[in-house]
């Protein structure tokens, strides 16, 4: 698993 | 994108919605905690200046959110000052605030000035709500409409825990960070949206046992 870059979430 | 995300940003743009709607239909910011809202717009700051373009809705919304929580603390501030009453807003913010700079420094994903303002807006936004339930269970009850405010900002972190677990099975991505802070979140509400779903959604008042 890897971390989601660029926190794409709000 | 999935469902459970995009709810939970509706959710939590209509949390906004309704408590601008309190505001003016009430003309008073009764029952609002001002450190609270201080609190989410040191979030929304500290969180949203990373300029990083994801698209053009994630760009809408942080606009959004940084926009509407600065005009809600003028609302409470200048126009329907007289209607708040710091007494009963007393949560320390500090000992909140303390913590999450160092928890930020602590747990990041780069040692970088972007990213630490990054770790610490997710752990100051999951305990930013303690002042406002504080208020809520000094004066032991709430307008109704305030608890819809509070049932709509805790269904946005709650979708995003499924959001979460959807997004391990589709694309292998965890961010712990996020997740954590955000099971803590959400726990927060717990008590509340049991008082919600027993009672406000039962057509009865808010009210806390004595």
């Amino acid at each position: 698993t890897e971390v989601p870059v660029g926190h794409d979430e709000l | 994108m999935n469902l459970f995300r995009l709810f939970g940003d509706l959710s939590h743009l209509a949390s906004i919605f309704i408590l601008l709607h309190k505001i003016y239909t009430t003309r008073s910011c009764r029952g609002i905690s001002f450190k609270t809202q201080a609190l989410y717009v040191a979030v929304f700051v500290s969180r949203y200046i990373d300029f990083t373009y994801i698209s053009v809705y994630n760009t809408l919304m942080k606009l959004f959110f940084i926009g509407s929580s600065c005009y809600i603390l003028y609302l409470m501030r200048i126009k329907y000052r007289p209607t708040h009453d710091p007494s009963i807003d007393t949560f320390r913010v500090e000992y909140l605030v303390g913590p999450c700079v160092l928890l930020g420094l602590i747990f990041n994903y780069q040692f970088t000035v972007i990213e630490v303002l990054w770790s610490f807006s997710i752990f100051l936004e999951s305990v930013a709500i303690l002042p406002q339930l504080f208020m809520l269970q000094r004066t032991g009850e709430a307008e109704t409409i305030t608890t819809h405010y509070l049932a709509a900002l805790g269904a946005y972190r709650a979708l995003y825990i499924p959001n979460w677990i959807y997004r391990y099975f589709t694309e292998g991505t965890v961010d712990p960070i996020a997740v954590t802070a955000g099971l803590v979140q959400t726990g927060l509400y717990l008590d509340f949206f049991y008082v919600y779903f027993t009672k406000v959604m039962q057509g009865q008042k808010f009210e806390l046992p004595a």
